[in-house]
């Protein structure tokens, strides 16, 4: 029922509001104004015959046009917060299939968001492509960048391409690129961006605005190949739950690339049962 | 002995789009999930094999033991990204191994799922104990299908400046149950590497 802020003025900090939602991210003397939420698009139906009537499907990402309906409605919901000397966090359930997580360390720089998508209902028969979509102040004049296959980034311009005049029918699939592990806005006082822990698609469809698509369920195929829909099931036919994580930053590019690459080689975790006996016998 | 080339293998095929885009049928997807899982397990022998070795020489030159215990064997917990172990659930005693596979120092939020509100006490190697937070687990991850987990609350430590390319073990041990405000009671660091 309050506002919180997650992190201290030290690191990056977040302020979420009275209903989960983030509103505000800063780091040191750097602040933007920060909201996040997670929509769907509706995949298209067609078919497959000609281009206009190609459903989305496995191989591409063809919503109907509309706009992308809200996922992440805050005042449904219910809001958990555990403050502690080692992690400060924000646990958000919009519905019985959206919910997440949001979490700052206490020593570091950037933030986590934690979300858990799935099993997408079908039972309206529309298929549903996931998107997080995160909304700044940051004046990003149409360019975004995205990493190349985790190398170096890349510039990307909405609307546009560099080697030919675009005539662009599909505004909202058309500016989507693949981000391995990083997607970037900037203008002369702020960068913010988002690290991945997988490969999405992601996109700047607004200046100041970045989305990651974090889950597809669709009912038709694309015709491309692969002959099937890409409605992936387990547990007797319950749709896949994709549970994953955004990691943000502000400010600092340096900081970003030790991140990327303790994300990209995390640590790993073995575990040996000790039954009776002590630490001094085990030491 | 565990089979390296089985993961070497698995990730080689796994360079396909399909495997990273979704592009493949269903039963390929069930497929590709087969022979990467096999592929750690059998890496998971490897490292059991690696740990134990290491750990063998050290008490050997101790007290001229060669053998260590059958008992303790380690094992990877998969399903830890939805908060399930069944080693960190069922055992009131038992040591993470973290691994940092970078060339630098690196620092690494270890989180464990484990049953109840208890008190838990995470050891380093030195003996020092750690700062520690009891976190209940989100009602997103209680309820995915599937989850088969008795965890309610992850155990969270931090694993500070892990050597490059090297591992620290942490002995962690439940403690008598308190209330929920002495779990969360931090307990002073001052172990410096």
């Amino acid at each position: 029922g309050e506002k919180t802020v997650l992190g201290n003025h030290m690191s990056l900090s977040l302020t979420v509001d009275e209903n989960g939602a983030l509103s505000a991210a800063s780091f040191g003397d750097r602040s933007v104004s920060l909201k996040q939420d997670i929509y769907y698009y509706a995949g298209a139906v067609g078919d497959n015959r000609e281009f206009k009537n190609r459903s989305s499907g496995a191989y591409i990402f063809r919503p109907t046009g509309a706009e992308p309906i809200l996922l992440s409605d805050n005042t449904k919901g219910s809001v958990k917060q555990y403050k502690g000397p080692i992690v400060e966090e924000v646990q958000i359930i919009y519905s019985d299939w959206v919910s997440q997580t949001i979490r700052k360390y206490e020593d570091e720089q950037y933030a986590e968001v934690n979300w858990v998508i799935g099993p997408i209902p079908i039972y309206d028969n529309i298929g549903k492509e996931i998107i997080v979509r995160y909304d700044t102040d940051i004046k990003s004049d149409k360019v975004f960048y995205t990493d190349s296959n985790g190398r170096e980034m890349l510039k990307r311009v909405r609307d546009f391409r560099p080697t030919w005049q675009l005539q662009l029918t599909e505004k909202i699939s058309g500016n989507y690129y693949p981000v391995t592990s990083k997607i970037t806005i900037k203008d002369d006082k702020n960068q913010f961006s988002v690290l991945t822990d997988r490969a999405q698609g992601g996109s700047s469809l607004k200046d100041g605005q970045i989305e990651l698509m974090v889950h597809r369920r669709l009912l038709h195929d694309d015709a491309f190949g692969v002959g099937e829909a890409l409605n992936e099931t387990a547990f007797g036919g319950i749709g896949l739950v994709a549970a994953g994580t955004h990691y943000l930053t502000l400010g600092l590019p340096s900081a970003e690339k030790f991140l990327a690459q303790r994300k990209l080689m995390d640590s790993w975790i073995f575990l040996t049962p000790t039954p009776n006996i002590t630490f001094d016998q085990w030491q | 002995r565990g089979d390296l080339n089985a993961l070497r293998s698995a990730m080689g095929v796994l360079q396909h789009h399909d495997a990273i885009t979704g592009t493949e049928k269903q039963l390929v997807a069930f497929d590709y999930a087969r022979i990467l899982s096999e592929g750690i397990a059998q890496c998971e022998l490897v490292v059991d094999a690696a740990l134990r070795k290491i750990i063998t020489q050290k008490k050997a030159a101790k007290d001229g033991e060669s053998k260590l215990d059958d008992q303790f064997q380690t094992v990877t917990c998969p399903l830890l990204n939805i908060s399930q172990c069944a080693t960190t659930e069922d055992n009131k005693a038992f040591v993470v191994t973290v691994y940092n596979p970078l060339s630098k120092p690196v620092t690494h939020y270890v989180r464990l799922p484990v049953k109840d509100n208890l008190n838990y006490t995470v050891l380093c190697p030195m003996g020092k104990k750690q700062v520690t937070q009891l976190i209940p687990i989100s009602d997103g991850v209680k309820r995915i299908p599937g989850r088969a987990s008795k965890a309610g609350y992850e155990l969270v430590f931090r694993a500070k400046n892990l050597p490059p390319l090297g591992f620290r073990s942490y002995y962690v041990s439940q403690n008598a149950k308190t209330d929920e405000d002495s779990a969360f009671a931090a307990t002073q660091d001052n172990y410096v590497l």
